[in-house]
């Protein structure tokens, strides 16, 4: 009955008792408690319809309705707590996971998402996101990033400079991540990095969702000539392993948070392993 | 002879091509992919260069792709290898390392000799799946790892034997009333 949680000296992770998923973050050096529900979820990919014979495809991102599907409800858990790392392992289902992991020293929280061979047994292209569901106040406002520089702000349904007639109302809204999405609201911050150029949007108020796979059965006609099936070498479709690393803290200092860690991310040190015994050299 | 020139074409051939959207045939992206394993095959030997110049010592450097699941036959079967950290930022890094292992207990020092706080969890039921039976590790080594700006750090690991301790008193006992 006691809900699982990890912590370390920033951030405090709360897991809903009954479902398994993240229920809550806390940042304790600022007294900062958000409550987030963060699953994954799949749209069923558009074959076409009525309005349109266009398929979701390589090119074209179309589901053929609003309203994703969550792969679970509730996950299987598991907790490894020490003391340089603590981790949850959340099994949704045999073609997804993730671990919630937490360093010690740590600022952010990262969520290591394991995702595929995407099943197509049910005759379904599939599109799978990450969904986190905040009650922030976003007011239909969110923030992409450009190739990691400039910050660009979203709004849902709208377009700076022209008047929008909005005939897709998830892939209209979304935008490319190359390296950064959040939302906010007067006070609270929330921001994730993303380990590679995603799609990504916030469709309702206080959620924030990114696209992380997808395998379709339909080419969408625009020269491939191939649907995105994705055999992969084994030819059941592609496993995607990812990260996605979240910051919850104030509009003002958000910026200094994950502006340096994503250096960190995208100029990140190189790992060399050697069994040792080498011999001395000398340049010339 | 270390060269990234054949990784620079092929990057290039596939930000052209937008070759990672997947908006190609399907054997086509085959040879994307084996373009660019191609170009990291070379800079690999690149690497090891700067490596040893920068480190004045020949090392037989490993490049391990597939940490990401678990994998590294060097780190899952040797008792002793180092680890080699090199930072590409101007300002020195704490980084946190995973090495893929098989023992239980294991030593971690620092480039001055001093043992570093390090643990062992274990590979997750996930990633040995994924990792359709490549992984020789059953568990992971985790130390946290200090880079300097623009340079390196190495790390020495040692497995230690797992000594099994007498039973106390009470476990005597114990096992007695078993």
């Amino acid at each position: 009955a006691v809900p699982l949680q990890i912590q370390n000296e920033h951030l405090r992770v709360l897991f809903d008792s009954d479902t398994g998923l993240i229920s809550e973050i806390q940042n304790l050096d600022r007294d900062i408690t958000l409550p987030i529900t963060q699953n994954f979820y799949w749209y069923n990919a558009s074959s076409g319809n009525g309005a349109s014979s266009q398929a979701s495809g390589a090119y074209i991102f179309r589901p053929n309705g609003s309203e994703p599907f969550p792969i679970a409800k509730a996950v299987h858990t598991h907790l490894v707590q020490n003391t340089l790392v603590q981790e949850v392992y959340q099994n949704f289902s045999s073609w997804c996971s993730q671990v919630v992991r937490l360093y010690v020293g740590q600022r952010f929280l990262e969520l290591e998402w394991t995702v595929g061979p995407i099943p197509i047994d049910d005759n379904y292209g599939k599109e799978i996101i990450s969904h986190f569901k905040t009650p922030l106040e976003t007011g239909g406002l969110f923030y992409t990033d450009a190739n990691g520089r400039e910050i660009l702000e979203r709004r849902k349904d709208s377009r700076e400079t022209w008047k929008l007639n909005q005939t897709e109302p998830v892939a209209g809204n979304y935008y490319p991540v190359n390296s950064r999405i959040y939302i906010k609201d007067k006070r609270i911050q929330l921001t994730v990095l993303t380990d590679r150029s995603q799609g990504g949007s916030s469709l309702l108020n206080g959620s924030l969702e990114l696209m992380v796979h997808r395998r379709l059965l339909f080419d969408d006609q625009r020269g491939v000539g191939e649907p995105l099936l994705e055999f992969g070498e084994h030819g059941k479709g592609l496993v995607i392993r990812g990260r996605h690393l979240l910051f919850l803290d104030n509009v003002e200092v958000s910026a200094d948070l994950h502006r340096l860690q994503a250096q960190e991310e995208f100029m990140a040190v190189q790992t060399v392993f050697s069994p040792g015994g080498g011999s001395p050299y000398q340049k010339k | 002879k270390g060269d990234s020139s054949t990784l620079k074409r092929a990057m290039a051939v596939a930000q052209h091509h937008d070759a990672v959207s997947g908006t190609e045939k399907q054997h086509v992206a085959n040879d994307y992919a084996r373009r660019l394993a191609a170009g990291w095959d070379s800079c690999q030997v690149l690497i090891s260069n700067a490596l040893a110049s920068l480190m004045g010592r020949k090392e037989h450097f490993v490049f391990c792709n597939l940490l990401n699941i678990s994998v590294c036959p060097l780190t899952a079967t040797s008792s002793r290898f180092l680890v080699i950290l090199y930072n590409p930022l101007v300002r020195s890094v704490r980084w946190n390392v995973r090495v893929p292992i098989s023992g239980l207990v294991y030593e971690v020092t620092d480039p001055r000799g001093q043992k570093v706080p390090s643990e062992v969890v274990p590979v997750s039921n996930f990633t040995r799946v994924v990792s359709r039976g490549q992984a020789l590790a059953s568990s992971e080594l985790i130390f946290q790892a200090s880079v300097p700006p623009l340079g390196f750090s190495t790390y020495s690991v040692d497995k230690l034997a797992v000594v099994r301790l007498p039973r106390t008193r009470a476990q005597q006992e114990l096992h007695r009333a078993k």
